[in-house]
Formats: structure tokens, C-alpha cells, sequence
């Protein structure tokens, strides 16, 4: 994984090769969980990154839950070495992972990315077909048991932001749900999509703060503070519903809900010169400016046990 | 593979409830075929819409006739996605022999 092409946007089998490169270059280090499989029955891998222990606390990374936002999947890729290579040179999240384990699922929405590959570069959606539906793909993003079916999604099976039939309807969403119940221990929680640069907190469902409004937002603005340290890149920050718009069934309102505190999600680059057509030159920039900001979240949440 | 021949990504930022509602109004017009990549949020946050090429001077001309203000994002969306897929192609090349 030294000689792979960080700066340069995959294929998914691409994607796939470089996660058993690295399993098998750090076997005491890294491992592959196959949590579930998609509509099209390709699997669904989560890359477990632990230094021992069985269901210590844990942070959640995933990445692709819409398959269009490229960077997303690139940067997981990025991040996937990254943890590697602070675990070697004893830096970074190396000190996290003296206590905690972390779990980064890089093609959250492997159907819907092969797509955008194969058929459609700007498919969004999982790949989906529910009876009924003249229209393929559910928003994986508005599948969530929170608020779910509500106002900020649609009933409309040919609209970009579908909320399928009933909750956790894709099993692309079902298997994080099933895995998470599972766990039982995770501390963080975070998704990562693109594009508009933002940080966001739940809820999205609702207008009503979270509890933990405050120590939320304070946290966003140091993992912000952080992010734009590297390179200037500037983010907003703030709950979804009054930083963007009112959005249903949304994973991290989920996964709030389920206890996980420190969920959040990210908007990556740019703020609407390319789009979901980032260069890819800008692949590496983009993760390492946006690794800060986890770091800071990471950290938080291991010198802040609830 | 679908292409994205003649497409554009246009930006229209509200500056006014009636322009809002005006862009909420497009997102159910299913016929223009439009892909907002960028959601109606609020006054003064940028709406990115993916227009179709024929959806393209009849959406145009609907915001004109509104008086509703617009800027190109992407001029030549087909163009952008050929630069990535040759890119894509360069680094695969360089890819080492396994």
C-alpha cells in the first residue's frame, strides 16, 4: 500500500484490492468484517483498526453512503493508510488506539458506487427495487429509523431523496443498524459525504436541540478550528436542521438516538466550484485537512468516556 | 454509460422567499428531469442544479422570466467527467504490476 495512488480516484475493485493489501501488510493491526451484503449481494467491509481487546469503545467512520461523492471513498482510502501509518510511528491516533478500536467502512454503498462507475456518474442512491416503485435506489441517507418518512424526505420512489418503503429497508443501512446494536460500544459516530464543507450535528428531523447541544457544537468548532488549520479550507458548523434544511431519517440522528453521543457528519470540499466532480488532485488536501478534524473528535470522545 | 453531453450545473442563490419558493417549485417538476445536487435551504444559500441539455434553455428562460438571478457552476459537465475518466486511466496505468 506505500506504492498505491492516493491522488487518484478507484475502482471498486480498486478499492477492495487495497483493503487486503493492507489486512495482510498489519495482520496484529487491521482486519476485515464483512457486515452484511448489498441489494446486489456485494459485500458490505468494515476495516477494523484495534491493538487487542474484545468490544472496547469504539469510533465509527464510514464513507460512499452516497455513492457520487467520490472524495468520500477516496479520502476513507486515505484515512485507512493514515491509521496505519500513525500506529507505526506512534503519532496521531496512535494514543487512541491505545484504548480504543476504530471502524472505517470505506464503500458504505458498494452497488451504488460500481454504478457510477459502469452506468451513471451521478447516481446517488442504493440500487434498490421496490415493488411498486417504477424507479430504482432508496436515499441511504433518509433510511434511517429517526423521524423516519417524515418531512425532509420524499415519498416519491423517482426522487434523489427517497426514503424507501419502511426504515432500514436497504441493507446497506439494515447491516450498520444490526452491526452497531451489535457492538454495543461505540463512542463516535461518524458519515462522511460531500459536498459544501460543513460539520453538522444532529438533529436533522427535528427543530428541537439534542442534549447535548452545547458541548456538540463547541466540539465542531475545534474540529473545524483544526480542519482549516492545514489549508485555510473553510467550514460551517451547526445541527443539521438549522445549518442546511430539515432532513428525515438521517443515519447520525439514528445513531444519537441510540446513545453514540459524538455523531457527526461532514460535507467535504469544495463549496460548489466543481462539486461532485472534485479533481482528484485535490483527493489528498481534502483527507488530510479532514483527518484533523476527526482527530480532534476521536480524542474528545477518548478523554471524554460516557 | 449514460453521458452528460450539452449539461450544465447551474447556481441560482434565493434572495428572496418568492425566488425560494420558486426553486422548491422546480424540484417537483420531474418532466425537466433536474438533479439538485445542492437543496433550496434558505435565503441566500446556493442552489446547484444539474440541468439536462433539454431542459436547458426552457429552465433558463423560466428564470429569466422571473427575474431570478443564475450563474454557470460547471459549463461543460461532460467535459469534466472525460478529464476525470482520462485521469483515471493515467493513474491506473501507473498502478503497480501485483
Amino acid at each position: 500500500t506505500s506504492t498505491f495512488n492516493y491522488e487518484a480516484y478507484h475502482t471498486l475493485d480498486e478499492i477492495y484490492a487495497f483493503m487486503d493489501m493492507l489486512v495482510a501488510e498489519n495482520p496484529n493491526l487491521v482486519s476485515k468484517l464483512e457486515i452484511g451484503r448489498s441489494t446486489e449481494n456485494r459485500p458490505l467491509y468494515v476495516l477494523k483498526f484495534s491493538t487487542g481487546g474484545t468490544k472496547r469503545p469504539a469510533v465509527w467512520i464510514d464513507t460512499g453512503i452516497h455513492s457520487r461523492e467520490w472524495v468520500t471513498q477516496a479520502s476513507g482510502v486515505w484515512f485507512a493508510k493514515k491509521i496505519v501509518d500513525d500506529h507505526a510511528n506512534k503519532e496521531g491516533v496512535a494514543s487512541i488506539l491505545d484504548t480504543m478500536d476504530i471502524f472505517l467502512e470505506i464503500v458504505t454503498n458498494p452497488d451504488g458506487f460500481a454504478y457510477t462507475h459502469s452506468t451513471n456518474r451521478m447516481w446517488r442512491k442504493t440500487r434498490s427495487k421496490h415493488s411498486g416503485s417504477i424507479c430504482v435506489g432508496v436515499d441511504p441517507n433518509r433510511n434511517w429509523d429517526a423521524g423516519f418518512g417524515g418531512p425532509g424526505a420524499s415519498g416519491n420512489p423517482c426522487m434523489e431523496t427517497y426514503h424507501g418503503p419502511y426504515a432500514n429497508s436497504e441493507p446497506e443501512v439494515k447491516s450498520i443498524v444490526d452491526f452497531v446494536k451489535a457492538h454495543g460500544n461505540i463512542k463516535a459516530f461518524i458519515s462522511i459525504h460531500s459536498y459544501s464543507q460543513l460539520l453538522l450535528y444532529p438533529y436533522g428531523y427535528t427543530t428541537t436541540p439534542v442534549p447535548d447541544q452545547q458541548e456538540l457544537h463547541e466540539l465542531s468548532a475545534k474540529a473545524v478550528a483544526a480542519l482549516s488549520s492545514l489549508y485555510g479550507t473553510q467550514y460551517e458548523y451547526g445541527s443539521i436542521i438549522t445549518t442546511i434544511y430539515r432532513a428525515s431519517g438521517g443515519t447520525i440522528d439514528w445513531t444519537y438516538n441510540q446513545g453514540i453521543k459524538y455523531s457527526f457528519t461532514f460535507e467535504l470540499r469544495d463549496t460548489g466550484r466543481y462539486g461532485f466532480l472534485l479533481p482528484a488532485k485535490q483527493i489528498v488536501p481534502t483527507a488530510q485537512e479532514t483527518w484533523l478534524g476527526l482527530q480532534v473528535i476521536m480524542e474528545h470522545a477518548r478523554d471524554h468516556m460516557y | 454509460a449514460e453521458t452528460f453531453v450539452g449539461q450544465q450545473v447551474l447556481r441560482v442563490v434565493p434572495t428572496s422567499h418568492e425566488e425560494l419558493q420558486e426553486l422548491q417549485e422546480l424540484q417537483g417538476m420531474e418532466h425537466l428531469q433536474l438533479d439538485f445536487w445542492l437543496a433550496p435551504r434558505g435565503l441566500g444559500d446556493p442552489v446547484d442544479i444539474r440541468v439536462p441539455f433539454p431542459s436547458l434553455q426552457p429552465l433558463k428562460a423560466h428564470l429569466e422570466a422571473r427575474g431570478v438571478s443564475y450563474s454557470i457552476m460547471i459549463d461543460d459537465v461532460q467535459a469534466l467527467l472525460d478529464e476525470e475518466q482520462r485521469e483515471m486511466l493515467r493513474s491506473s496505468r501507473r498502478l503497480p504490476l501485483s
